[in-house]
């Protein structure tokens, strides 16, 4: 495994986008894995909607029938790959825009698919696994604890105590070797993250979380899913 | 560590983000007090507020986040915290407007991805 990588040098990662006052994290955090896939699948970085998601996907917990993707209110990045992958695809940010909000109607227009599921999966626990699934299939899906991103401004956060009760969903998309820790006067690792709370949070909208430790639970639910490669069909 | 400081008022200010005012040679760089950086919070994110009963609670809210952004920078000091585009909402509005993870609970049946090599 190279010491740093970082998609966003490789042009598989999309500008940040911006969920607004919206619960809608999941929906960033499922295209942001699938914009990834598709780019390397395709040779094409195409943004894809959240909005059909937001909209159209109502995929419940195959465990749990009460517990589904709920626009504002919530959702899984897990079942809304399940959705994209019954659905058939998502379309084009362009074609389907993000508004914000969840009282639309779905307007999913399979016509104008612009990428296609062909599979996803989850990943273990490791985290050289998961830098390897990284490196290998593009940017994950992950979920995290988001306590510390409130007051989060820059570098590298390595709470000595953090939640693992996972509450938001973004995207992971490359690591570092050399955080400083002023500190505790060392390197630290760090995972890079994609957030979808616009530009002017955090890192011009990234956030860098120490590795090692499975720091805020930032281990514990990780998707990679690869994309149908449209430029053949 | 960067540690909260305290006005001679007795609030607490945000350590972080300190005013340094030139053309007063001599003078202590000042500190910013909670209205300061209530202010330039609101100015910066372009916050405003329906009423004053509002803007009251909202100024409380953001003075409770200042404290909370200074637990954080000692828990976690190799980042920065203080003032952001949140620090007028409450924990709880901050997660049910921001977050939106649905309670996880993997299928059994979920498709683990294959072990891959990691060594060269």
């Amino acid at each position: 495994l190279p010491e740093d990588f970082d998609w966003r040098e490789n042009g598989a990662v999309t500008p940040v986008k911006n969920q607004g006052s919206c619960g809608s994290c999941w929906s960033f955090s499922t295209t942001g894995a699938l914009e990834g896939a598709n780019f390397l699948a395709t040779g094409k970085l195409v943004s894809l909607s959240e909005q059909q998601l937001v909209d159209c996907d109502h995929e419940c917990d195959p465990e749990e029938p009460g517990s589904c993707d709920s626009g504002c209110n919530g959702g899984l990045m897990n079942s809304a790959f399940e959705y994209t992958l019954k659905a058939g695809g998502l379309m084009r940010e362009e074609d389907y825009p993000y508004t914000g909000t969840d009282r639309g109607t779905c307007k999913f227009d399979e016509s104008k698919i612009a990428a296609k599921v062909a599979n996803f999966s989850v990943v273990s626990l490791d985290e050289d696994q998961i830098a390897a699934n990284l490196v290998k299939n593009g940017p994950l899906a992950v979920a995290i604890n988001a306590v510390f991103m409130q007051t989060y401004i820059k570098g590298v956060s390595c709470p000595y105590i953090c939640s693992k009760r996972l509450d938001h969903g973004v995207l992971l998309v490359g690591y570092g070797s050399a955080g400083y820790a002023p500190v505790r006067m060392k390197d630290k690792p760090y995972w890079i993250i994609k957030n979808s709370w616009g530009e002017n949070w955090g890192e011009d909208g990234f956030y860098k979380i120490c590795r090692g430790r499975n720091v805020c639970g930032v281990d514990s639910m990780v998707s990679t899913v690869a994309a149908v490669n449209t430029n053949s069909q | 560590i960067s540690t909260a400081t305290f006005s001679a008022e007795g609030s607490e200010v945000d350590p972080f983000i300190r005013q340094v005012t030139d053309g007063h040679d001599g003078a202590e760089p000042q500190l910013l007090t909670a209205e300061h950086h209530f202010s330039l919070f609101k100015s910066r994110f372009k916050k405003s507020y329906g009423s004053q009963e509002e803007h009251d609670y909202r100024f409380k809210v953001f003075q409770d986040n200042l404290r909370r952004a200074a637990r954080h920078q000692k828990l976690d000091p190799s980042a920065s915290h203080g003032v952001t585009q949140f620090s007028d909402l409450t924990p709880r509005e901050f997660r049910r407007t921001y977050l939106g993870l649905r309670r996880l609970r993997l299928p059994k049946d979920a498709t683990e991805a294959p072990i891959l090599p990691t060594d060269n």
